[in-house]
């Protein structure tokens, strides 16, 4: 069998080489790249796929620069909800949430529900009240929101659309800016 | 959205995935990203992925489980199974996005249909690698 690995994303969509900045690229590739540091770590040290891609996936949903846990895109109505999931390839388990508001790491949840329910998806209230029972983390509301993806939401409701990750267009010059 | 698969020393698989969605959705819409099978998947006995895009597109296609299958059934390689999901049946229901797939032998994929997906990889030992777009 070859070496123990990890693999990582952190979403797709129009990321034009024009429209991004060297100090953005720069952002994404850091935190991608210290993501991996960890996740490798657990596996150097001969910890369990299952449990390094619940940690990279717990860092990645702590940046707010990717779509999940703070940074999470806002639904039409301004809100925030969030799904995760986790399938341990041992025994085919499987453990998920969806339309979750108020976790703060949904990924924990999902792993909470894959290794503490007989259940595989709880959504929802549910979700949410298995969460605290598990005594996992819950936030307020506000916590996933960012300027970034205020933005976004205004853009998209503009022109009536939903946009991937990384998708939303950024106009020329800014319908905000104001000029003398 | 993120994700994330995994091989580890005693030869297991594992995927997880975690998404805010799409900008403007309507509330109460579920993607593919807990759909077992559909944006996430893992089996021992082939292939651990991790997807993001359009999430409708993927739960129709059962787009994770569909790369297993691919392996399972037909015999293919975790390259060509992968490609064949992301480049040919997912372009051709108008879906976009890529996904990151590991096999039971290390072999690491990451296709993408879109300019770009934020990405990478890391074997234990070795310098971690990132990307943006195509190379």
């Amino acid at each position: 069998m070859e070496k123990a690995v990890i693999a990582i994303h952190g979403g797709a969509g129009t990321l034009s080489r024009s429209n991004t900045s060297p100090e953005t690229a720069r952002k994404y590739t850091e935190a991608l790249h210290q993501t991996l540091l960890a996740g490798q770590a657990i596996l150097a040290a001969g910890g369990s796929a299952l449990d390094a891609v619940t940690e990279a996936v717990r860092l990645l949903e702590d940046i707010p620069l990717f779509n999940a846990g703070t940074g999470s895109v806002f639904t039409h109505a301004a809100t925030h909800e969030m799904d995760a999931c986790i399938m341990d390839g041992r025994r085919l388990d499987a453990g998920a949430v969806a339309g979750v508001r108020c976790v703060r790491n949904p990924i924990l949840a999902a792993r909470a529900v894959l290794d503490n329910s007989p259940h595989v998806l709880l959504i929802s209230d549910g979700a949410e009240q298995f969460a605290r029972e598990q005594g996992l983390e819950i936030v307020a509301p506000d916590f996933f929101s960012t300027a970034e993806r205020a933005a976004q939401l205004r853009q998209a409701r503009g022109q009536e659309q939903v946009f991937l990750d990384h998708d939303v267009p950024v106009p020329p010059i800014s319908p905000d800016t104001k000029f003398g | 959205t993120v994700g994330a698969v995994a091989l580890d020393s005693q030869g297991n698989l594992a995927a997880a995935t975690s998404t805010g969605g799409m900008t403007n959705k309507r509330p109460g819409r579920v993607g593919d990203s807990p759909l077992p099978g559909a944006g996430c998947y893992a089996n021992n006995a082939n292939v651990a992925v991790s997807c993001t895009g359009t999430g409708e597109v993927f739960i129709r296609m059962l787009a994770a489980y569909d790369v297993a299958a691919l392996m399972e059934y037909s015999g293919v390689s975790l390259p060509e199974a992968a490609d064949r999901v992301i480049k040919e049946k997912l372009v051709a229901l108008n879906g976009e996005g890529g996904l990151i797939a590991i096999d039971r032998e290390g072999h690491v994929v990451m296709p993408f249909n879109t300019e770009g997906m934020y990405r990478g990889v890391a074997w234990v030992g070795d310098i971690p690698s990132v990307g943006i777009w195509q190379e």
